[in-house]
């Protein structure tokens, strides 16, 4: 079951704030229910699916485009753009809900509210629920931190891993052409000692001859 | 022996290198690992 | 304003939620508000720095340490291991609250409270409250996520940035000795032609000397 908590007023009575809760079974076009309280007297009705399409029928839209802009007007996140007007007439029990535009508002849609006779319980459960999303929220939260903490760490650990290897991979190459550099330079001086002999060797022959 | 000591010395470096017999990579990285006290 | 609402329950109505809200200024012990409801009605009172150090002598506690219990009375976190049990008299409007101990349970502290009388301000207050709590935390939710995402996607980044540097540094170092090998050879190259000269050179010699 999906919910929504939402403050609103009325038309008729701006300055008091009245709290809307949305109930609704994973699509709100299969029928909402609908839940009005002053914190002191309550009222529920129901929205079926079948009202839904009459009400997108009456009003000539698609019922696609129709149940968007329901959800826009009850189910609405903080920031949108839309303004959707509200009222209430306690004697019938007639809450309705209106878009408006700049010098025009549309009827959205309407629902019979009955008075519960119970409102204490209403507003009991409807402040345990908000209690139970904070709670519910802060665990999340908690949860997050420790997440963005231990990636926080692993990035620095995988830094440092990437500076050792940049200067280890300096002191590597500077290494590898000292040893090469030794190495080499044996050669070069068995190179010098195998042309000296060479050398040795031919001026001594040339002085054998002489002395034949 | 003095005589075998004469026979290394004239076919290998210091380091045990061939001066004669061509060298790989491989072989090369092994050499390069032994030597110690590289300055 | 520091504020903490909770649920609880009351010994003489076990059944029945009631919210307590406890209101002060930055620490407990200045002293703190009450507001208790059932949804219905509503009760507020206050308890003074005075009645909080009176409190404390009267159970022979010291003040931090009765501060500490009023707290995690008051004002608890969810999992709190201690038991606290509350009570309150309508009629004569005093309210209660105990720590509940394997057998025993003592008395923390007491308020009286006065019935408000307009309820429905107090309770449409609180849910506001929550209201406000809830869209608090998932703003921070929101917020979390976002900078998990960034701390994840750098993660990845530095992460390829070092397998990269990895696989650079083993084609340097394979490069390095193709270059070395390169060099030496021409080396060994030319010392086992200086080598065949040399011992070329003894044989014509004793060729030489046999012809003479």
């Amino acid at each position: 079951m999906e919910r929504k908590v939402s403050r609103i007023s009325l038309v008729s009575e701006p300055s008091k704030i009245y709290f809307l809760q949305v109930f609704w079974e994973k699509e709100l076009s299969t029928g909402f229910a609908i839940s009005l309280t002053d914190g002191l007297s309550a009222w529920t009705g129901k929205v079926s699916e079948v009202d839904i399409s009459r009400e997108a029928e009456d009003m000539a839209m698609e019922k696609e485009k129709y149940i968007d802009e329901l959800r826009r007007a009850l189910v609405w996140e903080e920031g949108s753009a839309d303004t959707y007007i509200f009222d209430f007439r306690k004697e019938s029990g007639h809450f309705f809900y209106e878009k408006s535009l700049k010098d025009v508002s549309f009827r959205l849609g309407s629902v019979e509210l009955q008075e519960v006779s119970s409102p204490d319980e209403v507003i009991r459960e409807l402040i345990g629920h908000c209690l139970d999303c904070i709670a519910e929220q802060q665990s999340k939260n908690k949860h997050l931190q420790k997440e963005n903490e231990r990636l926080l760490s692993d990035w620095n650990k995988i830094q440092k891993q990437l500076e050792k290897y940049v200067s280890a991979r300096e002191v590597l190459e500077a290494d590898l052409y000292n040893r090469f550099v030794l190495v080499l330079n044996e050669k070069k001086a068995k190179i010098r000692s195998l042309q000296k002999l060479i050398n040795e060797g031919q001026a001594p022959e040339k002085d054998t001859q002489n002395e034949r | 022996t003095p005589a075998t000591q004469r026979h290394f010395a004239r076919e290998y470096d210091r380091f045990g290198d061939s001066y004669f017999a061509d060298t790989s990579p491989d072989q090369l990285k092994e050499l390069f690992s032994g030597m110690k006290d590289v300055p």
